[in-house]
């Protein structure tokens, strides 16, 4: 094998048909720079963790994706993100989850395994954790796209009580049922 | 959800996760990427993993463990592992998709959607990026 690094940017229902070839370029382009970010860490002889969380952080901060800004609303029109990161040496692992005011959450999870006891942090915690921690602390309206409203009116419009998965419709349960990226 | 995993010089493994999880969802749901072992794993002896689909599904296959138990105990390559965790999540009746680097520089993209948003880079800096099937 000769591959450092991988990543994703979530899967679902995407097709070429129902991709414009600028929104494409966008996503090619996003992807592209998170593995360079990611690969320059291992090139500077920085450990994987930095790689990870390098390519990870490029893709919180690209509304393209579902997780950091641009992450999906949920019912109450809130964005609850979560995020985990583990270390294959020591099999040290740190994870937040449902917070709404850290910036890149994956470096709350980092913190989380490095700077205290525990692997989990939740909610209001996590938040108060991280700040404590020295992450980035946003006002929640940051995470605010209009497309991810959209898609929350759509799903609310559809069946208010039903969550929709990331980007899939007509999936083998049919319980899903959207023709956009949702996440 | 995003992800990614790597392979350092030194040769060390790692995995991250980062998701908004479903729109529309209620109640506090905490879908698997956050769940070490299931949306994250990694463990320098096998594989590091980051999923992305119906975390529901994830969570109950256990499918970042599940690829590394694999390799491990039954000594599966990380290609053949990897399609047999997603073929479960989509027996299941789940769908999404995961990355997974071995020790050895070796890596698996599958997934089982009409497509995943995904990309790997090689020693020498060679990028390949998919989006399709």
């Amino acid at each position: 094998g000769n591959y450092v690094l991988v990543i994703h940017g979530g899967a679902g229902t995407i097709l070429k048909k129902n991709m414009t070839p600028e929104k494409e370029t966008q996503y090619r382009a996003a992807l592209e720079q998170a593995l360079k970010a990611g690969y320059a860490k291992i090139q500077e002889g920085k450990s994987s963790l930095d790689a990870v969380q390098a390519a990870v952080n490029i893709l919180e901060d690209n509304p393209l994706f579902n997780a950091g800004k641009g992450a999906v609303f949920t019912h109450d029109g809130k964005n609850e993100m979560d995020a985990s990161i583990m270390n294959g040496k020591t099999l040290e692992a740190g994870a937040v989850a449902g917070v709404t005011t850290i910036k890149n959450p994956i470096n709350a999870a980092r913190a989380v395994m490095e700077k205290s006891e525990h692997v989990m942090m939740a909610g209001r915690g996590a938040e108060a954790f991280a700040k404590e921690a020295g992450c980035e602390i946003v006002d929640p309206s940051y995470f605010y796209t209009e497309d991810r409203w959209k898609g929350l009116q759509k799903a609310l419009k559809e069946d208010s009580m039903k969550a929709k998965l990331d980007h899939s419709f007509n999936n083998k349960l049919g319980i899903i049922n959207i023709d956009n990226k949702f996440g | 959800t995003v992800g990614a995993v790597a392979l350092d010089k030194s040769g060390n493994l790692a995995a991250a996760t980062s998701t908004g999880g479903m729109t529309n969802k209620k109640y506090g749901r905490i879908g698997d990427s956050p769940i070490i072992g299931a949306g994250t794993y990694a463990n320098n002896n096998t594989v590091a993993v980051s999923g992305t689909g119906w975390g529901e599904f994830f969570i109950r296959t256990v499918v970042g463990y599940d690829v590394s138990a694999l390799m491990e105990y039954k000594k599966d390559p990380v290609s053949k592992a990897a399609q047999t965790v997603i073929d479960k999540v989509g027996k299941l009746g789940g769908d999404g998709g995961l990355i997974a680097l071995d020790k050895d520089g070796n890596m698996a993209m599958p997934f089982n959607t009409e497509g995943m948003y995904r990309g790997a880079i090689t020693k020498d800096g060679k990028i390949e990026i998919y989006i399709y099937k």
